[in-house]
């Protein structure tokens, strides 16, 4: 009963209980958060986790201290374009990559420590009409971009001083590519969500960049974005998210997917489905594992299960202001969630 | 998911499709 009596009982009957409050860091300078992540950096022979933090003009990196207080290693202050999203730089450490432009990204930098010289530095890795951008196993980043007459799809390999060393021209589908996500399970396949419901698969070892396969997700939902990909059992199992999906009276309003194809004959079914909470709308997601997050239109950060197709968790709009930004850290089941004026909960989930 | 809905699965699809992918 008191364990009843302390826990709060969230909007729609969802409990808080499963995220825990481990830490808050604030940003005083911060004037609009636009984006959090983590990253691995070392320093004195010591790695650890950090928190990275951006606004539009600056990108902050926070180490942790004693008794879950953060402290500000370093800001990057990055000019005229403004930040738009961190890039997330699996198994890498000392390396932040950032994505800049106005409405659509113009340009992808690294931000980075240099032991050579002793300085923080920043170095331009690509500009151009950038659509999409993924941090790929290996120190690589895979994007698609645009001119006027074609699209390009290609992968730039890092070195650890964060120079680009090869690239890799990936063939390009007829339509936008739109998002991209690393098969687990099988290494060098890539897929991509388009801007027509398709789901394109390549192959991305350093010889060829054959794309092979596309495959149509539907109609029902439009531009569906992909967040994670495996393959199991022979199947190609894609994560996505329908960020402008109408609400339908069958299946309310959905949030996530996790659609199986098979990827020989191109034949596809759903598997899972993940709603908003009722009376809910709007999502700006992030998916880790079988764990999803999303900010909705009210300010509150939903959590689903997509194994379970359930919201496991709903944390209201702090009293201070609403929820604008939710992400998974790199590692174990932590959830950033952040505010406009830059306050960063962390939360383990 | 049956292979009736999907037809027939292949364990090794990336390795087949790569191998029937033009260079």
């Amino acid at each position: 009963d008191v364990a009843e009596q302390l826990t709060p009982v969230l909007l729609d009957g969802l409990r808080e209980e499963s995220l825990q409050l481990v830490s808050k860091l604030k940003d005083s300078s911060s004037s609009c958060a636009v984006d959090v992540s983590t990253v691995w950096w070392e320093a004195a022979g010591c790695r650890e986790l950090c928190v990275v933090t951006a606004c539009e003009s600056s990108v902050s990196l926070w180490k942790p201290l004693a008794s879950d207080h953060w402290g500000k290693i370093y800001t990057w202050q990055v000019g005229e374009i403004p930040v738009i999203q961190i890039v997330p730089l699996p198994d890498t450490c000392n390396l932040v990559c950032i994505a800049l432009g106005d409405l659509e990204i113009g340009e992808i930098r690294l931000l980075l420590y240099s032991s050579e010289n002793d300085l923080f530095k920043q170095s331009l890795v690509k500009t151009g009409n950038i659509k999409a951008v993924l941090g790929i196993k290996d120190r690589r980043l895979v994007s698609s971009s645009r001119t006027v007459q074609e699209q390009q799809v290609d992968i730039v390999s890092l070195s650890e001083m964060g120079r680009c060393k090869d690239g890799q021209t990936l063939m390009p589908p007829e339509e936008t590519v739109l998002a991209f996500a690393e098969v687990e399970g099988v290494r060098d396949a890539l897929v991509g969500t388009t801007a027509v419901n398709s789901i394109v698969v390549w192959s991305v070892n350093l010889k060829t960049g054959q794309l092979l396969k596309k495959m149509h997700v539907g109609y029902s939902y439009p531009a569906s974005i992909c967040h994670r990909a495996y393959s199991d059992s022979g199947l190609l199992f894609v994560v996505l998210s329908h960020p402008h999906a109408k609400e339908s009276e069958s299946c309310g309003n959905p949030a996530f997917r996790v659609v199986a194809f098979n990827p020989k004959t191109a034949r596809s079914t759903g598997v899972m489905f993940s709603s908003l909470p009722p009376g809910h709308a709007g999502r700006q997601g992030d998916v880790k594992d079988a764990s999803a997050a999303a900010v909705l239109t009210s300010g509150a950060i939903a959590v689903w299960d997509l194994l379970l197709g359930q919201c496991t968790a709903l944390l209201p709009p702090d009293p201070e202001g609403g929820w604008a930004l939710a992400r998974w850290a790199t590692t174990s089941a932590c959830l950033l969630a952040g505010q406009r004026d830059g306050t960063v909960c962390l939360y383990q989930y | 998911c049956s292979e009736s809905d999907l037809g027939p699965i292949s364990l090794n699809w990336f390795e087949e499709l790569s191998a029937e992918a033009p260079p």
